[in-house]
């Protein structure tokens, strides 16, 4: 399954 | 954390807070688009409706509550304060902004890192953050003087912006697998929307004279 990248920025 | 990034979020916590202290202080909302603080409302909860699902940092939880209940207080004080409310230019802030959600949401809809519900509205707040400054250079635009507290506001937003492309460039170097095209393609269609401000911003402080954009 795809993985989306994490969102650490805001 | 960089020192880009670090230095973008403070100055967007920055922008709030001169934005708040017009508020709060001079009980003032002059020159502020009531539209663009409507749509950093909308930006803010749509992006962050991963408060709930994913946890990243203390600092990131904190900003995220900061930015989430001062936009919309700042709505809330601009609509129904009694004292801040009588400061809103109302004829002069006729930019239709809710033109600009619909096509934001196609996009999203469309061009998306997974389609599913919090990915859509993710991807629908960095469209609409990217014009969500509009409004606000139009009422500047037509302002014929503008207070240093307003051009203050829109200068570190825009630092703030300018600051993340900074970050995203050294993290595209320092970090692997670091790629984030929906951030960066809009956030540089965003910083390049103030580039003309900054120019009048810059040469109004050289000259010494007070800001004004030509109409």
């Amino acid at each position: 399954c795809f993985q989306v990248p994490q969102k650490d920025e805001l | 954390m960089n020192i880009f990034r670090l230095a973008g979020d403070m100055t967007h916590l920055f922008s709030v807070l001169v934005l708040l202290l017009k508020i709060h202080t001079i009980k003032s909302c002059a020159g502020i688009s009531l539209k663009t603080q409507e749509l950093y409302a909308i930006v803010f909860t749509t992006r962050y409706l991963d408060l709930f699902t994913t946890y990243i940092s203390l600092y990131n939880t904190i900003m995220k509550l900061i930015f989430l209940g001062s936009s919309i207080s700042i709505v809330w004080y601009m609509r129904h304060h009694k004292v801040v409310r009588r400061s809103y230019d109302k004829d002069q802030d006729t930019f239709r902004h809710y033109l600009l959600m619909l096509p934001c949401l196609l996009l999203a809809l469309l061009i998306n890192e997974k389609f599913t519900f919090l990915e859509v509205m993710w991807a629908f707040s960095l469209y609409l953050e990217a014009v969500a400054i509009l409004p606000q250079l139009v009422l500047l635009q037509r302002t014929r003087n503008i207070d240093n507290l307003t051009g203050q506001y829109v200068l570190l937003l825009g630092a703030y912006r300018a600051l993340y492309v900074l970050n995203w460039i050294y993290r595209y170097f320092t970090e692997e697998n670091y790629v984030h095209w929906i951030t960066w393609v809009s956030g540089i269609v965003q910083t390049l929307l103030y580039a003309d401000f900054f120019y009048y911003y810059f040469q109004s402080w050289k000259n010494n004279v007070k800001l004004q954009l030509p109409a």
